[in-house]
């Protein structure tokens, strides 16, 4: 059994390398049909460059999405934190009958939009 | 299909800069 | 099995590459074919050149983010001395 299984990982082996050979040779093939000074891309040259831009798009729409996904996180705790120390200073005016300048319109407009 | 895909995420990442950018100056605002 | 069907899979997928090569081996000489591949290399100029601007919107945001980040630890520590004032 055991022999049968080497032989058949043997066949397998020798029908990748042949695989790679055979693609290696018609690429090579296409290549030299196509001489660069034509200036124009031969077919295997531009099927890698499609795949290229695919997989670079992948990794780009990914880090997009991480990067989203963190500041949504990170402007969720600076609202609930600016809530948070607002109410506080409110609380602690109430206990020391402190009077803080009154808000100016910027302010205003800052926490409405922030809300 | 791609060049779509890669325009309308480019639009996404345009439009989530600009509201992050406006959430950091409001934020600043009040951080004063 | 799973190990024989990867197998198969990986080299069902050389074999699948060697047609589609195959395939474009003659579409180059035939005018219209031609064509098509011109306006291929064209748009894939077109959509590095999105891909370069999308990269750098993305390198922007990261950096927003940075400055997100460092707003958000000096607040909380606002908030701790406030806490600790109260």
């Amino acid at each position: 059994m055991e022999a049968e299984v080497d032989k058949l990982e043997l066949m397998f082996q020798k029908a990748d390398s042949d695989l790679d050979c055979i693609l290696y040779r018609l690429e090579y093939e296409i290549k030299n049909s196509y001489p660069d000074s034509t200036g124009e891309k031969n077919p295997v040259t531009l099927l890698k460059e499609l795949s290229a831009i695919k997989s670079r798009y992948q990794a780009l729409h990914t880090r997009f999405e991480s990067v989203t996904a963190g500041q949504k996180d990170t402007k969720s705790r600076i609202c609930v934190t600016l809530t948070k120390t607002m109410t506080m200073m409110q609380e602690l005016q109430k206990l020391t009958d402190l009077e803080l300048s009154p808000w100016t319109e910027e302010e205003k407009t800052a926490e409405d939009q922030l809300k | 299909a791609l060049k779509n895909d890669a325009n309308h995420l480019l639009h996404k990442a345009s439009l989530e800069n600009k509201e992050s950018t406006d959430f950091l100056k409001t934020a600043k605002v009040l951080m004063k | 099995s799973s190990d024989l069907e990867q197998l198969c899979t990986y080299i069902n997928e050389k074999i699948g590459n060697i047609k589609h090569t195959l395939s474009l081996r003659n579409c180059g000489h035939k005018p219209a074919l031609k064509t098509i591949l011109n306006k291929i290399g064209d748009e894939i100029i077109v959509v590095n050149e999105i891909l370069n601007k999308l990269e750098s919107e993305i390198e922007y945001q990261e950096q927003t983010n940075n400055s997100l980040k460092e707003l958000c630890e000096s607040l909380e520590e606002d908030y701790r001395d406030v806490q600790h004032l109260k």
